[in-house]
């Protein structure tokens, strides 16, 4: 299980925080704000109400001991900055940041952040994508050419078996699973019949899934 | 090709709306903010300085045509449900609004919008599974049981052909695909060796897909 140190419990760094608490780690909260912390005391392993930008305070902590540190602080981006570069030279082996702007963000790269995060840019473009293919819940993109997708079945699709579409000799698509309701078959046959509602898990090139889903 | 309009061009908003129209999509941008307008007045189709609580602006811009509203204001929570209920009751047949809380998102569904996003709470969730598995590139709820993952080659998989490995009969684990820089072999075959910095495309029972990362 790993050590994890999150600065700064707004919104962003909070869901971290509880996430990662959820799935078994340990957690230490830092916030400058006494009811953030307070909120936080106790679903996280610990929490201080204190300043990340005090060095002595950081090292008293054992900050060198934990294995990742993100640093949630947002508006202000001289502490965003000052508490990544202590965090740095403490010796944290992986900093990820999360970075108002692209000036921020680069500066946050060159002082030592291992990755950088733009949360409302990076949720921007999800929902943008989820907008567009209305049908498409999720997908990971494997390549610039081919992707993974959820697709809620169409009515094109609905009512007909795998081996009637027979989506794979035709456009190269691997349905690779079914879920229907919150049951998953992991093994969709020929003679699978796509239901109202079911969810097809898909794999193929992404302009040809984006034919499918529109059908 | 879909109309959106977008309201409030925060991060958030901004970042929905120049990926839609990088996607083809015609956008209209609406924002109090003359810099956040000027800013994007070059790249979405149409941008309006205005208040989006004023009914006689909305009405007048032909908002009730467009097939997707989003509601992208932060800070401003009572803008945010105002905006929202105008929208609704135009008649935009999608809205999509932006919440700073639980109480917010609740009362934004009830006023009518479709969906409810909490961008820097969802990214903080999305970047502790991140975190936790770091060599979990992205992955897919498939269901509570299920998921797929992409997976970076771990010591003990790297060398060896996926017959060796022999997943599917062990773990019940379907290597959907392999990554290798950017090609994609969606075809994976018993033959096919695992080599340094692949990515295996895995699909499976969640612990057990947890169990395979770290070995
Ligand atoms: N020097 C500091 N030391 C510790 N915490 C700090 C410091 N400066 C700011 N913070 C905390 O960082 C948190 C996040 O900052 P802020 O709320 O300004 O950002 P935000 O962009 O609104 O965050 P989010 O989007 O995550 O809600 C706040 O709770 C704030 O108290
Ligand atoms: N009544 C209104 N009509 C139009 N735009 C508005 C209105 N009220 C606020 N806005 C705009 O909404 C945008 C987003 O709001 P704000 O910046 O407060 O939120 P935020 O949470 O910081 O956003 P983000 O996280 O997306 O950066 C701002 O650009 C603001 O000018």
């Amino acid at each position: 299980m790993k050590e994890f140190v999150v600065i700064g419990l707004g919104r962003f760094g909070s869901s971290v925080a509880t996430n990662l608490c959820r799935m078994g780690h340990e957690v230490l909260g830092i916030d400058l704000n006494e009811e953030r912390v307070q909120r936080l005391s106790n679903i996280l392993t610990h929490t201080v109400i204190g300043d990340a930008t005090d060095e002595d305070l950081m090292k008293s902590l054992g900050v060198r001991n934990f294995d990742v540190a993100v640093v949630s602080i947002g508006e202000d981006m001289q502490a965003s900055i000052l508490a990544t570069i202590i965090i740095k030279d403490i010796g944290v082996p992986y900093i990820v940041a999360k970075a108002l702007n692209d000036l921020h963000g680069k500066v946050l790269e060159k002082i030592g952040a291992d990755r950088v995060v733009y949360p409302e840019r990076e949720m921007g473009q999800r929902i943008a994508n989820n907008l567009v293919s209305t049908n498409i819940l999720d997908y990971i993109e494997l390549s610039p050419e081919y992707s993974i997708m959820e697709i809620i079945a169409t009515k094109k699709l609905t009512g007909k078996t795998l081996g009637q579409l027979n989506l794979r000799a035709l456009y190269g698509i691997n349905v690779i699973a079914l879920k229907r309701d919150k049951h998953i078959n992991a093994s969709p046959g020929a003679n699978d019949m796509i239901q109202v509602d079911d969810i097809l898990i898909v794999m193929g090139k992404r302009d040809v899934l984006e034919n499918l889903k529109s059908k």
